[in-house]
């Protein structure tokens, strides 16, 4: 929240849309600006109606560069819009910079994210430093029709409103704590010497030479890609990493998806019957990648790219003690390191055994 | 703005500006902060920088590195992070 925890004193707060921006129909910003203020409607007791003329709580126009009010926006790209805090006059009022192409779509900038982001601010929120946060200064697509608000937005306007008498969905996402100690992954794959770890729908960046990791949104660095994987691995000898998600997987080449990918996992080699791939590693030494699936494993040729003869196999059966799934799984030094809910398996490719017990976390140097 | 030695690093002028103008509209009060690090450290710029690579959990180096620069190039809302709209 700001300074002064600025706040309106009442909750029947109105707003008029004082112009508009030729990148959209007038019907597709006005649904936009009423999707995005029942963001906030939803999870406070505040009501939000819409004036056609005369001075509304929150005034909503659309300009460029010097606009007015003495903070120029900067063009295409950089600053998207900006919002005064609750207040009489300029307060709570809403201005877009019109050099940006607004849509309803993921290409330019959404303005019902933007605007719900803006709207945060009018309302008396602050920037969040949350990476997962919808307060989190930097912009980046959501898709409009599953948005959630995260429970970092939830918590910051409820401590100025408290909560709203109708939250259609309670169950806000919250951003992954990396010392959890029950932190469970999704999947961990190298990808030129960092080491990347899913989690939902980020990853933490892991670099040898930084002190400490990064969180990042999946969808700032890939946008085509899942909210959430089941999978990863890196495949050094051709420069990709392979994302797998449901029946889908993808081949990246640093930022850049392989064209004709997405392709489906049975073009692989697996059966039809197969779903989703829990793990994957690929094992430099034997040029073998192994995907994990329930109870089970199977080896894949990268050379002659298919799957190899006498397999599926039981994963107990040649990992006895990593337990009956695998969620995710690195290789590195000659040792395999299994995820299975909070705990990691070290073990050893070559003595074929556990070597260490570890708490998942423990790869984010918790 | 302090610019890391790095031989491999190419910071253009435009870079400088555009990292100038971010922090100037963005990191807005801390000039305050920065009078007593202005005693201390003589460079305003480099405490505003301090404070946007501590706000991004970026690695606070005080110099345009990088990470930073490419951080700053995000688009982004244009309410400050630190200090307010007066």
């Amino acid at each position: 929240v700001f300074p002064r925890n600025l706040k309106w004193s009442h909750y029947n707060l109105t707003y008029r849309i004082e112009n508009y921006t030729p990148d959209m129909t007038h019907a597709e910003v006005d649904r936009a600006i009423k999707k995005a203020f029942r963001v906030w409607s939803e999870v406070t007791p505040l009501n939000f109606t819409r004036l056609r003329s005369g001075t509304a709580d929150i005034m909503i126009s659309f300009g460029t560069r010097e606009h007015g009010d003495f903070y120029p926006f900067d063009g295409p790209e950089g600053l998207l819009a900006h919002a005064f805090p609750p207040g009489k006059r300029i307060g709570g009022d809403t201005h877009f910079d019109d050099d940006e192409t607004f849509t309803s779509g993921s290409n330019g900038y959404n303005l019902f994210i933007v605007a719900a982001h803006e709207f945060g601010h009018a309302l008396g929120l602050d920037h969040s430093r949350d990476p997962g946060s919808l307060m989190y200064p930097v912009y980046s697509y959501l898709e409009p029709s599953k948005f959630l608000l995260p429970d970092d937005d939830v918590q910051g306007i409820q401590s100025l409103y408290g909560p709203g008498y109708r939250d259609p969905n309670p169950k806000h996402p919250r951003t992954p704590e990396k010392c959890d100690p029950e932190l469970s992954i999704d999947a961990v794959t190298e990808l030129r010497g960092e080491k990347l770890i899913f989690k939902d729908r980020f990853f933490w960046r892991q670099h040898p030479q930084m002190t400490d990791v990064e969180l990042v949104l999946i969808k700032n660095f890939w946008p085509e890609l899942p909210n959430k994987i089941d999978a990863a691995y890196e495949y050094p000898e051709k420069d990709l990493i392979f994302i797998f998600r449901g029946r889908k997987f993808w081949a990246l080449n640093g930022y850049t998806i392989l064209p004709d990918y997405p392709k489906r996992i049975q073009e692989l080699g697996f059966p039809k019957s197969l779903k989703t791939i829990d793990a994957a590693v690929s094992n430099r030494v034997t040029g073998k990648t192994l995907f994990f699936t329930g109870d089970k494993y199977w080896s894949f040729d990268e050379e002659k790219q298919m799957v190899d003869k006498g397999y599926p196999r039981l994963i107990m059966d040649d990992f006895p003690g990593i337990g009956e799934k695998v969620d995710a799984a690195y290789q590195r030094n000659g040792y395999i390191y299994f995820f299975n809910g909070s705990l990691q398996f070290e073990y050893s490719a070559w003595s074929n055994k556990i070597m260490r017990v570890l708490r998942a976390n423990s790869i984010l140097w918790c | 703005l302090p610019v890391p030695h790095e031989e491999d690093l190419h910071v253009t002028d435009k870079d400088l500006r555009l990292a100038e103008s971010y922090l100037r509209t963005l990191y807005v009060g801390s000039d305050q902060h920065a009078g007593i690090m202005t005693k201390r450290r003589g460079n305003p710029l480099a405490a505003k920088l301090r404070e946007m690579q501590a706000f991004f959990d970026l690695e606070v180096t005080g110099k345009l590195d990088e990470e930073t620069l490419e951080l700053m190039k995000q688009p982004r809302c244009g309410v400050p992070d630190v200090g307010e709209y007066n």
